[in-house]
């Protein structure tokens, strides 16, 4: 038996619509930890790993763990069945091959049920190891998916580079070049709009921009970004969601040949 | 020109 209670449904809505382009099916695992999920791109380029942590829900009960197969355009599709500010309850009983998503008004003067099936998935689980990155760059979530958009209409790759003065964006494409450099600056108006550097040594990565925009869905989860990056791992693009987790993107970077 | 790595060239499964 599984039950989980978020009094927000507007953040899983948002987890949903962030993930839903670049993964199509995945495995939500649930566990004593949390409701969690590793799922990689069609091209084995990119890796999603979302946890929602089982003491951010408002209940939270799952007997054993378990393994739901979900086709992530449809789950998307009947959340948008939610407003943000209803509860969702996702249940399943063992042995099922459907979830139900229960919507609850804030005054309960609406409940809403929607039966989803589940699918058999064989999806790899891979470890990602604990690993210390060269450089941490964290800044505002908007500006970076700004910077990302910007840098992909004019170049299919980005090169971000980090120094102890900041981080640079650059692209070059048919039509000309484009750099942007974002300095480290912690003196600004809201916390959310500062841009930090914690680096080891410097780094410099190239990677696709069109995955780099994908992973900017995710932006209204949290005000900052935290860009990791070290020469011989996948960059680490990470969104926390205060209190409830966080949404990882890893992305594999391209190389000289 | 550009390699375009993959995921499972850094990451193992379990």
């Amino acid at each position: 038996m599984l039950e989980l209670r978020l009094t927000q449904a507007g953040l899983l809505k948002k987890v949903l619509e962030s993930i839903k382009d670049l993964v199509t099916d995945a495995n939500f695992d649930c566990s004593a930890t949390g409701f969690s999920l590793q799922a990689m791109d069609s091209s084995h380029v990119a890796l999603v790993a979302l946890l929602l942590r089982s003491d951010g829900f408002e209940h939270y009960r799952c007997d054993h763990n378990i393994s739901m197969g979900m086709n992530l355009g449809n789950m998307a599709k009947m959340l948008r069945c939610a407003s943000d500010d209803d509860t969702v309850t996702i249940k399943a009983d063992d042995g099922s091959d459907t979830v139900t998503f229960m919507f609850e008004s804030p005054s309960q003067d609406k409940i809403s049920d929607y039966e989803m099936k589940l699918m058999d998935i064989d999806s790899e689980h891979l470890g990602i190891p604990e690993a210390e990155y060269q450089a941490i760059v964290r800044m505002s979530a908007s500006e970076f998916a700004r910077i990302c958009k910007d840098l992909g209409t004019i170049g299919d790759t980005v090169i971000i580079s980090v120094t102890k003065e900041g981080v640079q964006f650059s692209t070059k494409g048919d039509i000309g070049t484009a750099n942007i450099i974002c300095r480290k600056n912690t003196a600004v108006d809201k916390k959310e709009e500062a841009t930090v550097i914690e680096m080891a040594e410097p780094v410099s990565l190239t990677f696709a921009s069109r995955y780099l925009i994908a992973f900017t869905k995710a932006t209204p989860l949290a005000g900052q970004v935290t860009i990791s990056m070290s020469y011989d791992m996948p960059i680490v693009v990470e969104y926390k969601m205060e209190t409830m987790g966080y949404m990882r993107f890893y992305l594999a970077p391209k190389i000289e040949e | 020109s550009c390699l375009q790595k993959k995921i499972l060239d850094y990451f193992e499964g379990d």
